[in-house]
């Protein structure tokens, strides 16, 4: 069976806020390493992967592998119940159809106990290469997020251009055309907000902001992001948590 | 505007 208990609901509630619109059923593997997700959206443009770690939980036992089928929306729906400070126990048998949520205040004097049925779901899983990326930028990710919203406003594919002077982020649209570029500046007394740039070889790309506007919903899991980039080879967003992360991966678009 | 590649055509379902 499994058993989870993470201090603060918070970690759970921000997970699915951020990819709730990207994918909307999918399974909640459970093992000895923590809980893992790994979904594509409809469209088999983008991938999220996620991973919380048992370091991350108060408690965690999980004694045989336990895939949680779930649907996001009504996740989100039971987890509206849960203040984000409560501590959170999730706990469901070995061959589950539900999945027991309890909700508990820090004064200890309310317990929320939830039920959601579970659905069972016939995901394939990707093999995911180790890459060596061509370029890797460390941003503050409020700065990303601005970016990619301002962009979208123009246009819907934005170029991303890695070289030794830095990232630069442009677009052409009907209305008129922008660019963003951004210099390393690591900050030494605050290293969240500085940039990092780290490059093997220039790189240049093409996106949607569709996608990445929607991955940029994860902002709230870190005050950083990593994007990772390589000619020809799907874009790597990834948010880092304390014990985890949510990585998203976006193929390129060629041509006008 | 660019053609959309999928993911599929860069990693392989297990």
């Amino acid at each position: 069976m499994l058993e989870a208990r993470l201090e603060q609901s918070s970690v759970l509630k921000k997970v699915v806020d951020a990819i709730k619109d990207l994918v909307q059923d999918c399974n909640f593997d459970c093992n000895d390493s923590g809980i893992q997700l790994q979904a594509m959206d409809n469209s088999h443009v983008a991938l999220v992967a996620m991973h919380l770690k048992t370091e991350g939980f108060a408690l965690y036992r999980c004694d045989r592998n336990i895939a949680l089928g779930i649907n996001l929306v009504s996740l989100q729906k039971v987890l509206r119940a849960a203040q984000n400070e409560d501590v959170m126990t999730l706990k469901a048998e070995d061959s589950p159809d539900a999945l027991s949520l309890v909700f508990e205040n820090s004064e200890n004097d309310r317990i929320s106990e939830y039920d959601l049925k579970l659905m069972d779901i016939d995901q394939e899983h990707l093999g995911i290469p180790e890459t060596e990326y061509g370029a890797t930028v460390k941003m503050p990710s409020a700065e990303f997020q601005r970016i990619c919203r301002d962009l979208s406003l123009l246009s819907e594919s934005v170029a991303i251009e890695a070289t030794k002077e830095g990232i630069k982020f442009s677009c052409t649209g009907d209305i008129g055309k922008g660019a963003v570029t951004l210099r390393q500046n690591p900050n030494v007394e605050k290293p969240e907000l500085g940039t990092t740039i780290e490059l093997q070889e220039p790189v240049a790309l093409t996106f949607s902001l569709k996608y990445l506007v929607n991955f940029c919903k994860a902002s709230g899991l870190s005050n950083t992001v990593t994007i990772s980039l390589s000619n020809e080879v799907p874009l790597l967003i990834e948010y880092e948590m304390e014990h985890g992360y949510v990585r998203f991966y976006l193929a390129p678009k060629i041509g006008d | 505007t660019g053609h959309q590649f999928i993911l599929t055509e860069y990693f392989c379902f297990l």
